[in-house]
């Protein structure tokens, strides 16, 4: 899976939902409620650099092994856990005259992780 | 943000913090992500609350499901905006509607893809009624409100018109603000023909695109 669960340290999605009234945006947000901005935490040793989720097949991991080991010589920074897949948000909300706007904002939710 | 002291990922050179302190550095940057895409400096203060009933039916009027569209290439916001009128009569056959379109868009160059009008008309049965909608503009020199179009149309049954708004209106909301003019050729009503309380309130809806770089009109 690619949500953090337990003790789990490798590259995954930490959920974190904003709730509007909690922060009392609720009077100028019509809808939604919250936002699932979610983020990405996690280590990304170097075997499984470059995998697009953090679901890295066996088969995948050995070849990794192998480019890590012949890769290990050369200098190379460390591989981040980072947003592999985003998705919008549709906010409707009062501007401040009191108009009601509807758009959708680009890259806002952050649905899986992975190492760069 | 690195969840254990030795998970340091290069990018982010921080200790790791205590969940308190990174929940609050969350929410911080949850709002401030918003507003960034918002375009907005901070979270807007609502002067004049608008009714629920008013919200209801503007809302049932709104285009359908919000179509999922792509952003633009050139980063683009699309937006639909409802503005409410402030209703001003200026005699019983003439209703005088402003509309005001944030600053914080016009600012960075809102282009507007298409705007109506909508207004609920209560008129005796069995009777036409003309109406005339005019679209007035401040003058280039003065700030007079000048006759910019004239709009004509047959009504002859009570309930929601709605009036596609031409190039000299979407100009005007372009730069903030819509004066519009509906005039009803009176056969002697004793009151407006055009409601103006709470869930009849006439308002505008436009298509917006804000904040593309200079598009390259094509001929």
């Amino acid at each position: 899976g690619i949500n953090c669960q337990g003790g789990s340290r490798m590259c995954c999605r930490q959920e974190f939902f904003v709730d509007f009234r909690e922060i009392g945006w609720h009077d100028w947000i019509i809808q939604p409620e919250g936002y699932a901005m979610n983020f990405c935490t996690g280590q990304c040793p170097l075997h499984v650099a470059g995998m697009p989720g953090i679901a890295a097949s066996f088969h995948t991991a050995v070849l990794n092994l192998l480019k890590a080991n012949t890769a290990s010589g050369t200098a190379g920074g460390g591989s981040c856990c980072v947003p592999t897949a985003r998705r919008p948000l549709s906010l409707l909300y009062y501007d401040r005259d009191s108009n009601i706007v509807k758009t959708d904002i680009p890259d806002m939710v952050v649905e899986a992780c992975g190492c760069s | 943000i690195p969840r254990a002291s030795d998970s340091q990922c290069p990018a982010c050179k921080g200790p790791a913090m205590d969940l308190d302190h990174q929940r609050e550095l969350l929410l911080d940057l949850a709002k401030r992500r918003i507003l960034d895409k918002l375009r907005l400096s901070q979270r807007p203060t609502l002067n004049t609350p608008v009714s629920r009933a008013a919200l209801r039916t503007a809302l049932q009027r709104l285009h359908g499901p919000p179509q999922r569209t792509l952003p633009e290439a050139d980063g683009e916001q699309e937006y639909e905006i409802i503005s409410f009128a402030d209703t001003g009569l200026s005699n019983i056959n003439q209703t005088r509607l402003d509309f005001h379109f944030s600053s914080d868009r016009t600012a960075s160059g809102m282009e507007i893809q298409q705007a109506s009008l909508m207004f609920f008309v209560q008129i005796p049965p069995n009777t036409t009624w003309t109406l005339k909608l005019r679209i007035l503009v401040v003058g280039l020199r003065d700030t007079n409100l000048t006759l910019a179009t004239q709009h004509q149309l047959e009504v002859d049954a009570s309930g929601w018109q709605r009036l596609f708004l031409g190039p000299e209106a979407q100009a005007a909301c372009s730069q903030g603000h819509l004066t519009l003019e509906l005039v009803a050729e009176s056969q002697g009503g004793q009151s407006s023909i055009i409601l103006g309380e709470a869930a009849h309130r006439p308002f505008v809806t436009a298509k917006v695109k804000v904040g593309g770089k200079h598009r390259l009109h094509r001929r």
